[in-house]
């Protein structure tokens, strides 16, 4: 999980690509 | 009542792409066509037009520094012994990729988005949906960009820009390598003639994937796909009565979208280790382990 942190934020949570 | 099903899965993901999708082919069409009421791009066909691109496209082409301690693109200190105007032209394509790299994100985070709407997704094992984004997105991605592209160059910052296909193939290597291929890709995949919405049950072919490695639920996987596949093969026959092979030729150029991504990755990685620039996290995440 920990290896793809930001894709399982992106797919829970709406995130803008400027808050990556 | 199947019929009724596809038409209905056609339409939700129709509009989920349409939705979540900033450009799409109809519009990058208007604007390479010059059939639009919005200025037209400004023509990027060398470092100087690349300059002011980079002034009056700022806030789409606005590149973050992803460098970690080991030193930026603008560590002058990297290159002692190279001319100045060499070195300019080295941070430049720098930025470029760091341009690329903007875009590549934003476009993943779309493709998140839409992917959750694709009707089935979510109820995926969430290890499962994070698999099918890492193994797909490129795939999507460089289908999405053949709408931007004509044989003479790619549509960039939103429309705002056009980057000519001479330009970037004469900057260093692996720089000037890198967008060929999709260019070559671009020609053949446009010939097909898709429209938006054949595009849209493309793109969710593609990441609903059931032979993604590492999968934990493959045939939940087998099943979404079988339903998507199914309603492209009935909407590709209806849309294009006249063109009974679009669906095999359709396919075949799922290979084709795997090698490119398997080139994309390894010139990534060559630049990863050879230049002196960073990756985006998100982007890191993907390519790491990736084949």
């Amino acid at each position: 999980k920990e290896k793809h942190k930001i894709l399982h934020q992106l797919l829970q949570n709406s995130t803008s690509p400027v808050d990556l | 009542p199947m019929e009724a099903d596809h038409k209905i899965l056609v339409k939700q993901i129709h509009e989920a792409y349409m939705k979540n999708f900033n450009m799409n082919k109809a519009k990058a069409r208007l604007i390479l066509t010059g059939k639009t009421s919005t200025p037209q791009p400004l023509i990027i066909h060398d470092m100087e037009t690349f300059q002011l691109a980079e002034r009056t496209l700022a806030v789409h082409m606005v590149s973050g520094d992803y460098a970690e301690s080991d030193g930026g693109v603008g560590d002058r200190q990297v290159f002692p012994a190279v001319a100045c105007e060499e070195l300019e032209q080295r941070e430049a394509e720098a930025r470029l990729f760091h341009c690329c790299q903007s875009t590549s994100v934003e476009t993943v985070t779309e493709l998140t988005e839409f992917a959750k709407a694709v009707p089935g997704f979510q109820s995926l094992d969430l290890n499962d949906q994070v698999t099918l984004l890492k193994y797909g997105v490129y795939e999507a991605l460089f289908t999405l960009l053949a709408s931007c592209m004509n044989k003479d160059g790619l549509l960039v910052a939103r429309g705002g820009g056009f980057i000519t296909r001479e330009f970037l193939k004469s900057l260093r290597r692996p720089f000037g390598d890198m967008m060929e291929p999709k260019f070559q890709f671009a020609t053949r995949f446009n010939a097909l003639e898709l429209d938006d919405s054949d595009l849209a049950l493309f793109v969710a072919a593609i990441i609903c994937c059931g032979d993604r490695p590492g999968l934990v639920d493959v045939s939940l996987v087998e099943q979404l796909q079988e339903s998507i596949v199914q309603a492209l093969r009935l909407h590709l026959l209806a849309n294009h009565p006249d063109d009974t092979f679009l669906f095999p030729r359709l396919l075949q150029k799922l290979a084709d979208l795997r090698e490119l991504v398997t080139e994309h990755a390894q010139l990534v990685q060559e630049i990863k280790t050879n230049e002196d620039t960073s990756l985006h996290p998100l982007l890191q995440e993907i390519y790491r382990d990736m084949y």
